[in-house]
């Protein structure tokens, strides 16, 4: 554990509890993708089924139980809870064109074949892509709420880090993991455009809107 | 290859 996986894991939680803040708060769901949340909830189940058969630290467990708790609760927020508030008319990128792929992928490219490992791999490849349909639903609106905003740069964010963080490890340890580093760096390029408009707007205290 | 050992982050 170094201080960029710490601050990538911290960025990741808050961007997750700013989400379920905001969708609490203000009993709505407006302007949020189900369609990533429901990909995020697939990614941490078919990632961390290894905590039924692999023991870290009491830190690794109760990470990946809260994200999990988390990231199930903002599925049921959205579709159960606050369904009359889901925006899904915008929210029309199709699931299958990311899971399908990405599900072959995993198949074709992996440190080992075995269930287990292949749906690591899913998961690390399908993460990589997730926000797609969030990213799609605000090019739709062409605006997104500031608390949205923040939550999409916590969650960007969060693999930048982790990308320095392997940078870290790669030269105190020699570690490194070529799948998990080729995605997280995709990942990251795919919030880039979000990350220039959020510097040069949010936080210049604008809404972020996309040029017309 | 055994990918569990190293299976550390999040």
């Amino acid at each position: 554990m170094n201080i960029f996986r710490l601050l990538g894991d911290l960025s990741h939680l808050l961007a997750i509890i700013i989400l379920l803040l905001k969708i609490w708060r203000t009993r709505s769901c407006a302007g949020v993708s189900g369609k990533s949340q429901i990909l995020f909830a697939l990614v941490f189940t078919t990632r961390y089924l290894d905590l039924f058969t692999n023991f870290i630290s009491m830190y690794n467990s109760a990470m990946k139980l809260i994200y999990l708790v988390c990231s199930y609760a903002t599925v049921f927020l959205m579709y159960f809870k606050f369904k009359a508030t889901y925006d899904s008319n915008h929210d029309t990128f199709r699931m299958e064109f990311l899971v399908v792929p990405v599900g072959g992928l995993a198949f074709l490219v992996n440190h080992d074949f075995t269930p287990l490992e292949i749906l690591w791999t899913f998961s690390i490849y399908l993460e990589a892509v997730a926000i797609l349909p969030q990213l799609f639903m605000i090019s739709k609106t062409g605006e997104a709420e500031t608390i949205t905003s923040h939550y999409l740069f916590a969650l960007g964010s969060y693999r930048a880090l982790y990308i320095v963080n392997w940078v870290f490890r790669f030269y105190t340890e020699g570690f490194f993991d070529l799948i998990a580093i080729v995605a997280g760096c995709v990942q990251t390029i795919l919030y880039c455009d979000f990350f220039y408009l959020y510097i040069t707007k949010v936080l210049k205290g604008k809404q972020l809107t996309l040029p017309a | 290859y055994d990918s569990f050992k190293e299976k550390d982050e999040l």
